[in-house]
């Protein structure tokens, strides 16, 4: 279970006060794929970046599976971080001077996994994102929906138990993306809490649940459409 | 006019070659407003930085305007990119010790416009594309789809005949990608060349031209429906 309450993110710049989530109040039932969407802007990536425990809020709280975020030191955040979610990039976030294999197998460096069994599941995850004949290219090297499709294997390989997912088809045609969604209603379906922002109204097909912003702060699908 | 006879683009890893571009005959009409489809790898960033000038083919030829690229160097490559060509990169491809305003305008930096005249020109771009309460955000203080629209404006700032726009709307919602095609097509109409990869099939109502990409080859509508 995901609890935020009266969830806050300002931004400080100089004089000026960006409230990126305005006083947030959800719940995320385990097990559920939540859909979260909203126009450019309205804090959907800081939200995921909060519940990730890749940010701290500026006030409210976050409990994840019985865990208060905000009190977590830097090191619990990043226990948490490695062990209890596997986060999808808007921007990807791959390491330049990697192979996509390398970077898919890079999460389970501390998980005590041999080398053999490490390439095996790197592998796996990258035939079922259609990209086995590209394990030897760096992302420089990768289309950009290969590289969005590298980032997606990347956040499963750790087999966490929720995954944040932040536009993971926003640079794939159709079908490439289709199979995405796929792959995250299948993981959805074997027991895993999954968040997907996306502006792709083909993922509500799969969603159990919905979560609509505008300007930080969480409104009814009726406000949403009519904005 | 653009015109590309038998392009090529073969990358070379090691012994394994992967033909980006694999033989492509294009005619695109000066003032076209020319849509490019195909499932991801499929070549269609390839072919946007061959007729931007920001790679070269392995074979074939490239005319836009009378010009051979295959055939400038490298000096003459980056006049025509700065005067003839404004390109909106796949992943932005934004300064990060810029501001949003003076990323849009740095392209006007050999232009001999003065400072004032660059300044208000960034600033009615911002504009058009809603950010202008972002001018001084920089990337990392900037949501993922509002550095994607600063990518927009910064390839307009130039007035350039050409725009190359790959996957412009790819992180933006429903209503703000609706606003840049629109934007794109107001361009069109104003009597520009637009060419643009898009997996977004809304934009395929304000084309002009139409191009199917499959594996680095141009094929028909019916032959890209049936893949
Ligand atoms: N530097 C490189 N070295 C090797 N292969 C490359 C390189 N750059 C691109 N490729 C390969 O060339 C093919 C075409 O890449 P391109 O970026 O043009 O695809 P795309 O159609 O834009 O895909 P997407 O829709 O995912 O952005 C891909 O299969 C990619 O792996
Ligand atoms: N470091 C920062 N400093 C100042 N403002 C910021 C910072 N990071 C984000 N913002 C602002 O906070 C707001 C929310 O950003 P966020 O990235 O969460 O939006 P989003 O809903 O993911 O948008 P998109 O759909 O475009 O990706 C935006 O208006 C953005 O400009
Ligand atoms: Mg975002
Ligand atoms: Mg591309």
């Amino acid at each position: 279970l995901v609890r935020c309450r009266d969830l806050r993110k300002i931004f400080v710049m100089g004089r000026q006060r960006v409230a990126a989530l305005d006083g947030v109040n959800i719940e995320i039932p385990e097990g559920s794929l939540t859909v979260i969407m909203g126009p450019s802007g309205s804090g959907k990536s800081t939200l995921l970046y909060l519940l990730g425990g890749l940010d701290r809020p500026t006030s409210g709280s976050i409990e994840v599976a019985g865990e208060q975020l905000e009190k977590m030191d830097e090191n619990t955040l990043a226990v948490y971080r490695r062990q209890k979610v596997g986060f999808i990039f808007q921007s990807f976030n791959l390491v330049a001077s990697m192979t996509a294999l390398e970077n898919v197998a890079f999460p389970l460096r501390f998980s005590g996994i041999g080398g053999a069994e490490r390439k095996e599941r790197s592998r796996g995850l990258l035939r079922q994102v259609g990209l086995e004949n590209r394990s030897h290219h760096r992302p420089t090297e990768l289309s950009g929906g290969q590289q969005q499709r590298v980032a997606v294997a990347r956040a499963l390989v750790n087999r966490p138990a929720m995954i944040l997912a932040d536009e993971p088809t926003g640079n794939l045609d159709t079908t490439s993306g289709l199979g995405i969604m796929r792959l995250l209603s299948d993981l959805h379906r074997s027991g895993k809490t999954v968040l997907v922002v996306t502006h792709d109204p083909r993922m509500l097909h799969y969603a159990t649940n919905r979560i609509f912003l505008l300007d930080g702060k969480v409104v009814t699908e009726q406000e949403y459409q009519a904005a």
